[in-house]
């Protein structure tokens, strides 16, 4: 049992600083922000708590909950990917993950998931911004059939278009 | 492996059968408030065997499309949702879960009938562990993942190891 | 007690579907959506419950869970505007209300916002959408000073360039 | 009345002493993430007399700006947010909440040092309720207000009745 925790462990605790400055690199922090785990009981990991820290580029570490909504939800998703990471799912589904985020967050997270998205390892992400739908290889549109009173689905290929 | 396309029949705001894809290695979903996207998430859950709990609700008869404006009119007396999933071998698996008439929940490979326990097993050999559920982030959810108790994240890491 | 609470009550109730129909009126649906509030215990209606019900346009009623995520944040807004009309404070401060809708549903409510806002009656918004914030009278720009490690803040009128 | 603007001195995120106003009849609030959109909210709640539980800080102290580059930089003493309020008639009333060096809340009025109660009841002359928060809503918490319990929505009913 210790042998299969400390396995994932040590994977996503390797991940997770590499990932979190991805998505918080910037031109005025070119080496983005810090961020790792920490075991509670390293005799019995399992039995206790992994603490995560973040701490966004130029800012001392905090507490999570002093972070802003757009800082902890880059956070959030730092982790997410890190813990995704080990023995990854073949596809992440991700519901309006952007609403906190602005403009330029928005972009790093959609640059983030199409450098990753793959034949193996797809991506579908429910978002309400265009900043970040427009980076996406294709969009599924969902409206409603109000005569019908249903949803309906219309499929576009943006791959292509840009590139 | 990779999700080619969903089947949704009479689920949720979904009326009729309708097929959703092809998914691309990038695909974003998009649409006005109140349309179905997250009723399409709900679907994905729906058939990797997620506990209607998650689904905002209560009870799986819930999930069947009903004619908002006619609460007169029938409901359909079956619903099923089909991830359409292709292995890295090739090979096609078709993945099926039922609501049947009598509310309860039919599971289905290659529509042929299985026990929960062979489906679950079937999508854990695709790394797709339904009880971690951590390849999926509902609506409102993600905040709450950099918050969570270090308790919970080493039930999250457990569960995936 | 009763009388205060009847008073405050009569007067939300009363207020709550005009509110709502107009969040939610559009060239499909002119007449918008339907809401309205019920006494759990009429007798003594302070000791119970107050439920809120609202039909967005079109819908049978559901269970306010079943709602979208945008369905139920303009449901909450109007609750909040018409709490608000009954003594109502001189200013309303609103942060990111306007996460879950969609450029249609922004723009019914930077209008509604617009229409209400008044010498005794200022609204401070927070919002990450230009689609929101373009239709405000005035604009208040934090930004980060790095060098400084402080908060700094640029004001700006809109009014007068776009009417 | 009107909020005319606010003054906030080593309040969060905002070093040293800043003006922010004047506030219009609808105003918006705009920034990147993190640049302190939020933390001014906070100052307004703050100001009104809101307790520091309701402003993601644990602690009074808390609430001080601190100089996130340079742990060693000694906070300054004291921090304080004055709101600029004019009335109906015309008369202009400072309202000014001030953490002092002890870490402890100061509450004056037009400069003069007053019981907390005073601050109140004269804050809620102007409809300012400062128990029914009914004119603050602070970021994430809008969609609760549709599906809070009946109970709390009576709750809140009487508290502005
Ligand atoms: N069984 C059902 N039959 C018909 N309609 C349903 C059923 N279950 C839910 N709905 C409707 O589906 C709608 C919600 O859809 P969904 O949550 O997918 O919207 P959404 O596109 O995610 O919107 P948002 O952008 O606001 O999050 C609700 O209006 C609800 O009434
Ligand atoms: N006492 C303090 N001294 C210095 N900085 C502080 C203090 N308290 C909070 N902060 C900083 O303020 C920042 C949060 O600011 P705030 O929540 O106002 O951002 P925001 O503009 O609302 O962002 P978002 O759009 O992501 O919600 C955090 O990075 C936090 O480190
Ligand atoms: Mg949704
Ligand atoms: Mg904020």
């Amino acid at each position: 049992r210790f042998k299969k925790f400390n396995n994932a462990f040590e994977h996503i605790s390797g991940k997770i600083d590499q990932i979190y400055k991805e998505l918080t690199k910037s031109k005025t922090f070119p080496l983005g922000g810090n961020a790792y785990l920490t075991l509670e009981d390293s005799e019995e990991p399992y039995l206790d708590g992994v603490k995560f820290h973040t701490m966004p580029p130029m800012k001392r570490f905090r507490d999570m909950e002093q972070l802003s909504g757009g800082e902890k939800t880059v956070a959030a998703l730092a982790l997410l990917f890190a813990i995704h990471s080990y023995r990854p799912a073949p596809f992440f589904v991700l519901d309006e993950v952007d609403a906190a985020l602005d403009n330029a967050n928005v972009a790093k997270v959609a640059n983030y998931i199409r450098s990753r998205a793959s034949d193996e390892f797809q991506f579908i992400v429910i978002s309400l911004k265009s900043t970040f739908y427009e980076r996406a290889q294709a969009l599924v549109g969902i409206y409603k059939d109000q005569d019908e009173n249903s949803s309906r689905v219309l499929t576009l290929r943006l791959e292509g278009l840009e590139d | 492996g990779r999700l080619v396309q969903l089947e949704v029949v009479n689920f949720k705001s979904y009326n009729g059968r309708q097929v959703i894809g092809p998914f691309d290695h990038f695909t974003s979903v998009i649409g006005p408030n109140g349309a179905g996207k997250s009723n399409l998430m709900d679907a994905v859950s729906f058939v990797l065997g997620i506990q209607s709990a998650h689904l905002r609700s209560a009870r799986l008869r819930d999930l069947v499309y009903a004619n908002e404006r006619d609460p007169n009119e029938e409901r359909p007396s079956e619903a099923s949702v089909t991830a359409v999933y292709e292995k890295s071998d090739g090979a096609v698996l078709r993945f099926s879960r039922i609501i049947t008439a009598t509310g309860s929940s039919e599971y289905r490979i290659n529509n042929k009938s299985v026990a929960f326990s062979l489906y679950n097993s079937t999508l854990e050999a695709e790394n797709i562990l339904i009880k971690a559920r951590n390849f999926l982030v509902f609506q409102g959810d993600v905040e709450a993942v950099a918050s969570q108790s270090p308790k919970d994240l080493t039930r999250l890491i457990e569960q995936i190891s």
